[in-house]
């Protein structure tokens, strides 16, 4: 096993030099981890397990990653090697992000990006990466299904105030502001995107496209009362039916209030309050103003 | 009132320019500021004795344009164009900015036809998109756009300047608030003195029903 | 003070509260 072992590790450098990372990680998945044979320590192990998952994550391949990065959720609680946890994190927020469970992948990728620590063993940790993880964590913030969860993850990444400093802080601001975004602020954002994140879904929607949409309409539903499709198609840039389709699905799932009436082909944002409500909060605003009136006068010593 | 606390520094900054330079460099000054495009607010400018010293002198059409970002609308400015400087496009939009907030002041409920007459729009999505945009994206206006009937419902304008003669009516508004909260209060201790009134009364009821009770069931037993 | 008469001017603006059919209604 010793000499299968030494050879196949031979092999995978060579794939690995030519760039072929699946046959350098199809090569390593040979070595028989859970021998019998002879004394393997876990930290070999998790070696193996994390260098085969990012082997596989250089291809984008998350389903191979994946089971070599649960096989090693295993011993990475009990291990002290702080360059072999960190591998584990970022292969495991990598592949969040492949599967689209982009809400998890950000909050893994935000918690890698406020690393403190610039030297964990012999590894360097640069400032470009650590950005790097943060600008992933506010891209997987915008592409997550719209929802309270992600406005809490959205209002941390934009007080961050290294977020102002990312390329895609536009993109943040508007998201957070729950501001329209316009067909060329889209375009631009796609191109900061991979492939798995402008890939078609089964609705023959692009995951861009759904995670745009949905967080138009929102922006919409704050600005209107009632639309109609064929504006609201103009407005967000897309085709009526469209809109309609990712419309009936969120108030389906309780995610926008409203109705649709398809007669007229108009969209009816209700108000999440009742009138009196409305009535409330129209006071509370009125007395704030007035609070600060009083401010300003006491400011100016009236 | 986030817009007046934005508005505040630039305020100072084009008070102190204006303050100290001559009646050529003013008509730099206003046109730099009726540019600005998070400035709504002139009449400071306005009351700086250099500016109103400009009257009567060969810059006055640019005192009569800083009072028409002061007061005026887009349809009062085209109106008088022929005695106005010509405007640039950010200028005309802030013209129409401020006449958005003009209207506001009247109603609460602003008719899409009168907003496209007053803004000079040809159609409902460009009407739209000005509103959201440039109104309330800038924070000047907050509200809620109703296709269906064709308006602009405003929740919250920002205050323009005032007009000569505004102030009465405020004080007079201010004067119906006061009095009428006074009353309302007035009304609430009223109740609230009748709500303990009649739970006394209630109590005292209810001791001499049960007193009576306890005396039925003596002469019963 | 300028600032201080449109901050008013706003305020007042937005009185009263609330005015619509359907509120009258809810109120009643």
């Amino acid at each position: 096993e010793e000499q299968v072992l030494v050879i196949r590790e031979k092999l995978a450098d060579l794939y690995e030099s030519e760039q072929l990372w699946s046959k350098a990680a199809q090569m390593l998945s040979g070595i028989d981890l859970d021998s019998g044979m002879r004394v393997i320590d876990d930290k070999f192990r998790l070696t193996k397990c994390v260098q085969i998952a990012r082997l596989y994550l250089e291809d984008d391949d998350a389903v191979n990653a994946e089971a070599f990065i649960n096989k090693a959720s295993f011993m990475v609680s009990n291990s002290q090697h702080e360059v072999l946890n960190l591998q584990y994190k970022v292969c495991y927020a990598r592949i969040l992000d492949l599967k689209r469970k982009f809400l998890e992948a950000a909050l893994r990728y935000y918690d890698i990006s406020q690393i403190e620590k610039r030297q964990i063993g012999d590894e360097v940790i640069d400032e470009d990466a650590l950005e790097q993880a943060l600008a992933a964590a506010v891209t997987c913030t915008i592409l997550a299904a719209a929802g309270p969860q992600r406005s809490r993850v959205l209002a941390t990444l934009y007080k961050d105030e290294r977020c102002s400093r990312l390329k895609i802080y536009p993109i943040l601001q508007k998201v957070y502001l729950e501001r329209i975004l316009r067909k060329p602020e889209i375009d631009t954002f796609s191109e900061e995107l991979k492939a798995h994140q402008k890939a078609l879904l089964p609705d023959n929607f692009t995951v861009l496209d759904r995670a745009m949409i949905e967080h138009n309409l929102l922006s919409a539903s704050k600005l209107y009362t009632n639309i109609s499709f064929d504006e609201l198609g103009t407005l967000l840039g897309i085709e009526p039916h469209k809109a309609e389709k990712i419309a009936s699905r969120m108030i389906c799932e309780d995610r926008m209030r409203g109705s649709i009436d398809q007669v007229e082909a108009v969209i009816h944002f209700e108000d999440d309050n009742e009138e009196l409500q409305q009535w409330d909060q129209q006071i509370f605003g009125l007395c704030q103003a007035l609070n600060d009136v009083l401010d300003s006068m006491a400011k100016k010593g009236l | 009132m986030d817009i007046e606390q934005k508005q505040e520094e630039i305020i100072q900054q084009f008070v102190n320019e204006a303050s100290n330079v001559k009646a050529s460099s003013l008509v730099t000054v206003i046109a730099q500021a009726t540019s600005h495009p998070s400035l709504f607010a002139f009449s400071e400018i306005l009351a700086l004795p250099n500016v109103t010293q400009l009257q009567g002198t060969e810059h006055s059409i640019y005192l009569d344009l800083l009072r028409m970002f002061a007061h005026g609308t887009w349809s009062e400015y085209k109106r008088n164009a022929g005695d106005l400087p010509q405007l640039k496009p950010n200028q005309v939009l802030k013209l129409k900015q401020l006449t958005v907030l003009t209207l506001a002041e009247a109603n609460k409920v602003l008719p899409y036809d009168v907003l496209m007459q007053e803004l000079d729009v040809i159609n409902v999505r460009e009407l739209e998109d000005f509103l959201i945009n440039e109104c309330m994206y800038v924070g000047i206006v907050r509200g809620k756009l109703d296709q269906l009937r064709r308006c602009f419902q405003v929740q919250f304008a920002a205050g323009r300047d005032l007009r000569p003669g505004q102030l009465g009516s405020m004080i007079h508004t201010l004067s119906n608030w006061l009095s009428t909260s006074d009353n309302l209060l007035i009304t609430i201790q009223d109740k609230i003195k009748w709500a303990d009134t009649m739970s006394e009364l209630d109590k005292k009821h209810k001791k001499e029903a049960e007193e009576r009770m306890e005396e039925v069931k003596k002469t019963l037993s | 003070e300028n600032s201080l008469l449109r901050q008013v001017s706003s305020l007042l603006r937005r009185l009263p509260a609330i005015e619509s059919e359907k509120f009258q209604d809810d109120f009643l």
